[in-house]
């Protein structure tokens, strides 16, 4: 799976997710990637596009979630994401980029580790998979 | 005016035994559409026309799971997926079960920009790429020979791997060195299969 959350200069902010599902799957099977809440999400709070097990990123709408925790809970968006990551998975594996309308960036993941890049206008840049 | 920022990812698992070069290979892809990404954010760009650009180079470079490099299967075919949403209006788009569209998150984006709905599936998606005018290939187009070898290992162990790759060196030495692996690994598994044999993603 791939994917990729932008907010730009004007405060909009967008996800896309995009897979080839689960290798020797049935055919029809549907995962999260194309499920708005599940596998992507964006409002004017976030955006979020997330990876792993699709079942259980769809049992706990995952991309859905980080945004409720930021808009209900207050929440500033790493700690939403550490939440819906550690607490709302279950035994799930997944991971998730984010980023919010205030020009942040976070992610977060419970696998060993993620294929994943992030960079902002101050200049910050970083690619890694491991911890 | 706000200050703009950029995330991707390929995928989250990673085999701790990947190649150095797998993995270097990966990081490139990944900084390529980071700065591919980001220099379009510093001119301006709407996050929405960001964020499919970079998913369809994504989608082209078979190093991930999505698009040619997709996973398998069990027909052995690619049956791809996609979903894209802007946060301005909360407009969304999705697609599932597309087998000729070259970039499915362009069709999504259509979905989204130029139909009544929100999710078109199977037939009905690929009628709706026809109809926009997307570039459609052959369902070979999406499917490599890393892919074949790694719908053969999913196939003799009888599991469904999760979104994961496999080096074909790795499918050789899937025996001794992933039993070897196993208990390096306390055992870690993931769809019934060592840790060890999983590759990016």
């Amino acid at each position: 799976t791939v994917g990729c959350v932008a907010v730009d200069i004007g405060g909009g902010c967008a996800a896309a997710t995009s897979t080839g599902g689960l290798m020797n799957k049935k055919c029809g099977r549907i995962g999260d990637s194309p499920l708005i809440g599940a596998g992507t999400y964006a409002c004017k709070v976030c955006a979020v596009s997330c990876t792993g097990e699709g079942e259980a990123i769809i049992r706990s709408t995952l991309a859905r979630d980080v945004a409720a925790l930021m808009e209900y809970g207050g929440l500033g968006l790493q700690a939403a994401v550490d939440f819906a990551i550690l607490e709302r998975l279950d035994e799930g594996k997944a991971g998730l980029i984010a980023v919010s309308g205030n020009g942040e960036v976070a992610y977060g993941f419970n696998a060993n580790g993620m294929f994943r890049g992030c960079a902002t206008e101050d200049g910050f840049m970083e690619v890694a998979i491991w911890r | 005016m706000g200050a703009w920022a950029i995330a991707v990812h390929g995928g989250a698992g990673v085999d701790p035994m990947l190649p150095e070069e797998r993995q270097a290979a990966a990081k490139r892809l990944l900084a390529r559409c980071l700065e591919l990404g980001a220099a379009a954010l510093r001119s301006g760009a709407l996050a929405v026309d960001v964020v499919e650009m970079v998913v369809r180079e994504l989608e082209s470079d078979p190093i991930f799971n999505s698009g040619r490099g997709s996973a398998l299967t069990a027909r052995g075919t690619a049956e791809m997926e996609a979903s894209i949403m802007d946060g301005r209006g909360r407009r969304c788009g999705a697609v599932s079960g597309v087998t000729t569209v070259k970039n499915p998150v362009s069709l999504a984006r259509r979905v989204m920009d130029h139909s009544p709905h929100s999710y078109l599936a199977f037939h009905g998606a690929e009628e709706f790429a026809r109809e926009q005018g997307l570039e459609v290939v052959n369902n070979d187009y999406f499917i490599t020979e890393e892919n074949l070898g790694m719908l053969k290992l999913a196939k003799e162990a009888n599991a469904i791997l999760f979104d994961y790759r496999v080096p074909l060196s790795a499918k050789d030495s899937c025996g001794a060195l992933a039993g070897a692996a196993m208990s390096a690994e306390g055992g870690l598994q993931m769809n019934g299969l060592p840790i060890s044999i999983y590759a990016p993603e």
